[in-house]
């Protein structure tokens, strides 16, 4: 038996806006301890990785470990039936073949409840090594979103360059080329603040359009954490607050 | 330009 309450039920509204460009059919796991999945795109190149603590739930129980197959594009079609401040809870049986969905708004005392299908998926499942970072980006999440929407209309391709003074992020297209530069900023003003912390300097190139995709979950965090390393993939991290953690791991574009 | 990498090349099946 699953079922887990959460009160403010647009954070999984938005989580699920936030991975449903990217992947299409997930395993979701449930244990004791919370609900995780990780799941990639189909061309390998992108993978979400998403983790919720069961303390961030107003009730939370999973008598065992559980996997349950969904649709993301068919759980984003039945999270629209939610109002913004409904209160989510899920709920499934052992050896499920559907996932209860109930939406709840105790001022408007409505309720709505669909059972969503489960599917089976034989997904690849990746181990993703401890990676110390050597360049950790805290960004604005709304300042970053409109970066690399912006370079995207000038190009494809992002190369990301940090080291002690700055991250920069540059293009280079048919228009022409440029970069953005962001130096270490401890500001009072806490959304202004961009915090490098970079041990060894990191250039590599991304392409712009995925991180635009990861992009739709600045608003579940106010900051965006970019963590590199010159031989590993781009992680793009964003904290829900005493929830858990989205991530989005993204391959690198490597010059011949 | 850079050739797009998969991330099998950077993390194994488990």
């Amino acid at each position: 038996m699953f079922e887990a309450k959460l009160t403010e039920g647009l954070i999984l509204k938005k989580i699920v806006e936030s991975i449903k460009d990217i992947v299409t059919d997930v395993n979701i796991d449930i244990s004791p301890s919370g609900i995780s999945l990780q799941a990639m795109d189909s061309s390998h190149v992108a993978l979400v990785s998403l983790n919720l603590s069961m303390d961030g739930f107003e009730h939370y129980r999973a008598d065992t470990n559980m996997v349950l197959g969904v649709s993301i594009a068919n759980l984003a079609k039945v999270m629209k039936l939610a109002d913004n401040n409904d209160q989510i809870t899920l709920q499934a049986d052992q050896e499920a073949t559907h996932l209860k969905i109930i939406f709840e708004n105790p001022k408007t005392e409505r309720t709505t409840e669909f059972n969503l299908n489960l599917i089976t998926i034989d997904s690849e499942h990746l181990a993703i090594p401890e990676t110390e970072y050597s360049s950790v980006v805290t960004i604005n999440s709304g300042e970053f979103s409109k970066i690399c929407k912006e370079l995207f209309s000038l190009s494809e391709t992002v190369q990301i360059t940090t080291n002690t003074d700055y991250v920069q992020f540059s293009v280079e297209g048919e228009v022409g080329s440029g970069q953005v530069r962001l130096g270490h900023n401890d500001s009072e003003k806490k959304e202004d603040q961009t915090i490098l912390e970079v041990s060894e300097s990191v250039q590599q190139q991304f392409a712009i359009r995925y991180l635009n995709m990861f992009n739709k979950a600045s608003t579940l965090s106010s900051f965006t954490r970019l963590c590199l390393h010159q031989e590993q993939p781009l992680v793009v991290e964003f904290k829900i607050d005493n929830l858990g953690v989205l991530k989005y791991f993204l391959a690198p574009k490597i010059s011949d | 330009k850079g050739v797009q990498k998969s991330l099998g090349t950077f993390f194994k099946k488990s």
